[in-house]
């Protein structure tokens, strides 16, 4: 990887190579791998069963690398307004930092990235954190959920968070009657006390 | 409006709703789908008052009631199922809806059933005349069709196929609609003709009486009983006793048992994968990305507005979503919505790509989107399912509250890990598709467009 400062990582073209990178190498090591273990005399199955879990890290990184690939590419390619457009870019950026750098091992693993571009990209990732922050509600406001379909005290539209709390609790039928349990348990045991 | 939420909204940096016409495709399609959403949410059957009190039967009734009701509607307001509005009807109902696996049945005949089969079989299925389940998944088995015990052994003397079910591990478990309501199933189960087996067909099995509801002789059906979510949906258990069907009852569009007990084979064996492809492709947008989508909704709003603890000392407690360590927690999470966004529309043009090619005979593309949907599906839920908790805690305690909506959520999404194919097996799946094609690049051979990369040199292995 040539990226040689934080914004290198703002290009899509850096952190494309970088999940292509990670996802060839991890399915080429398992290719490897099981080849190896054949070589030397094991089943085929048993060779598959004994990579299975570099088999799924692979698969794992190929979606990753299609995801965000896919999403870099539509970003690149739309045609709305310059402000929606550097939005969805940033959130493209977003997305494909945060999995480097929760999954840092892999792209630190043969070299393709060295302690030193991990630490670019932490400060590329902090600062787009900082930058979406700015737009959050609105970026969820987007996707038009109406509070029928949210369900949710703590999210409609209005943001009257405390007070919907507060009548779904008074809404609750068992808080407009004498609980059953009184008669049946705490009564006799109540006046047994007086 | 909340005035920390108001001041979240005061001085937009673009245009909320070009970003809505964005995500729904056009101007058009959002004002369709407020259409559709409002219509329903309008409709007072539709109410989901109360919902959190509800117990498992009474949403079991309200959801079957709910289709119902939806049928009836969609048909006085002349939509389509499946024309433009049928794509947001889902959405606006809140998946509380019975016969989700009818329409799978349904799906099954189209795809997979000749034109006789069609003819005979749509017209009641789409009418509920007779209500299907999809029978694929047994006790002791599950996304391993080859391991299925369930047995379609062909009569030759009276042209049938006798069914059974021989061992409790092959009792069918978990087909939604099951437990309670459907008539009939459609039936995955190994073909036997004269002693060898010919692989997992499909069949149509009546399992209870259209007059009484009664199970039919030698079946055994009901519900499984509770479980972490679905509460309105049946999931049932199915044993088949030598129940007999006609030979007109195997989807017969790829394969075809004749007369004289010939087998007669079209096409790819992964056709019987077809049905799972389709299911899962459905399931990306309606059960997965959107329950992300909502909750994300939920967490941000809420972060905007819940104010906790000190961060510059002596001033007042500022609003949670100002901390880094909760930015980190949701804004990934709200990247990650949009991202799936479009890998999902991608899938779905790829999905109608290759079902137009084997409609006509070509069954080239089928192990790449097959690939591609497995990989998807199992990442996308897995992503989706553990961001989902990450937002319920980012809510602290009231996350916890069944009034959040998260714990929903989370619960429902969760199930998608391991139902259509629990993802372990089906990143296996993938990672076989990928390890030929790495094999094929070796060879100098060409590779199909989504895994071209594999052709390119790569150091450092």
């Amino acid at each position: 990887c040539q990226a040689t400062s934080h914004t290198d990582f703002l290009n899509p073209e850096v952190y494309i190579k970088a999940y292509q990178h990670r996802a060839h190498r991890l399915i080429a090591s398992a290719a490897f791998k099981m080849r190896n273990l054949v070589q030397f005399g094991m089943e085929q199955y048993d060779a598959w069963n004994s990579t299975s879990v570099e088999l799924v890290k692979a698969s794992i990184a190929h979606s990753h690398y299609i995801i965000v690939k896919l999403f870099a590419d539509v970003t690149g390619s739309l045609s709305s307004s310059p402000e929606i457009k550097k939005l969805l870019k940033s959130l493209c950026d977003l997305h494909a930092l945060h999995g480097i750098f929760t999954s840092s091992g892999d792209f630190l693993q043969d070299g393709h990235l060295s302690g030193h571009q991990l630490e670019m990209v932490t400060e590329a990732y902090l600062s787009l954190l900082t930058l979406i922050r700015r737009d959050a509600v609105l970026l969820v406001d987007a996707f038009d959920y109406a509070d029928q379909q949210l369900l949710s005290a703590l999210g409609s539209y209005d943001g009257n968070v405390y007070h919907n709390l507060l009548e779904c609790a008074q809404k609750n039928p068992d808080n407009k009657k004498v609980n059953a349990v009184f008669e049946n348990y705490l009564k006799p045991h109540l006046q047994s006390n007086i | 409006v909340n005035p920390d939420l108001a001041s979240e909204r005061a001085f937009p940096s673009f245009c909320v709703e070009t970003l809505t016409n964005l995500l729904d495709g056009s101007v058009d399609k959002t004002r369709l789908r407020r259409y559709v959403v409002s219509t329903i949410l309008k409709d007072p059957v539709f109410s989901r008052e109360g919902h959190y009190f509800k117990t498992r039967q009474e949403r079991y009734e309200g959801a079957v009631r709910n289709i119902l009701h939806l049928k009836q509607k969609i048909k006085e307001l002349g939509w389509l199922e499946d024309g433009p509005e049928g794509e947001f009807i889902y959405r606006a109902m809140g998946g509380e809806v019975a016969l989700n696996i009818h329409g799978v049945f349904v799906k099954s005949i189209s795809a997979l059933g000749t034109d006789e089969q069609i003819a005979k079989w749509l017209p009641l299925a789409n009418n509920c005349n007779i209500l299907g389940t999809y029978a694929q998944t047994e006790l002791g088995h599950g996304t391993y069709l080859r391991g299925l015990e369930t047995t379609a052994t062909f009569d030759i003397s009276n042209q049938q196929f006798i069914i059974n079910t021989p061992r409790i591990t092959a009792t069918k478990w978990w087909p939604g609609d099951l437990g309670k309501t459907c008539t009939h199933a459609m039936v995955l189960a190994q073909l036997i003709i004269k002693e060898k087996n010919y692989g997992m067909h499909l069949f149509i099995v009546q399992v209870r009486s259209l007059k009484d509801h009664s199970p039919m002789p030698g079946i055994t059906v009901g519900d499984i009983g509770p479980k972490m979510s679905f509460e309105h949906i049946d999931n049932g258990f199915l044993m088949m006793r030598n129940i007999r069907v006609p030979k007109e009852n195997m989807l017969s569009r790829f394969s075809e048992v004749l007369p004289d007990g010939m087998y007669v084979k079209r096409g790819s064996d992964k056709i019987n994968y077809f049905t799972m492809v389709a299911v899962r492709v459905s399931m990306l947008r309606q059960e997965v990305l959107e329950a992300l989508m909502k909750a994300c909704t939920i967490s941000i709003r809420y972060a905007a507005v819940r104010r906790q603890s000190e961060l510059k000392p002596g001033d007042r407690e500022p609003k949670i979503l100002e901390y880094q360590t909760q930015q980190q927690k949701l804004l990934p999470l709200l990247a990650t919505c949009y991202a799936i966004h479009y890998t999902v529309c991608h899938v779905n043009k790829v999905y109608d790509e290759v079902c137009g090619a084997i409609q006509a005979g070509n069954f080239d593309s089928l192990p790449e989107l097959h690939a591609l949907v497995s990989g998807m599906k199992a990442y996308a839920t897995e992503t989706c399912s553990n961001g989902i908790e990450v937002c319920r805690k980012a809510c602290g305690g009231h996350g916890y509250s069944l009034f959040s909506g998260l714990p929903s959520l989370y619960t429902k999404v969760t199930a998608s890990c391991t139902y259509e194919g629990e993802n372990t097996v089906l990143h296996l799946q993938a990672a076989r598709f990928l390890i030929k094609c790495y094999a094929a690049a070796q060879s100098g051979q060409s590779l199909p467009q989504s895994v071209a990369y594999l052709s390119s040199p790569i150091s450092g292995v």
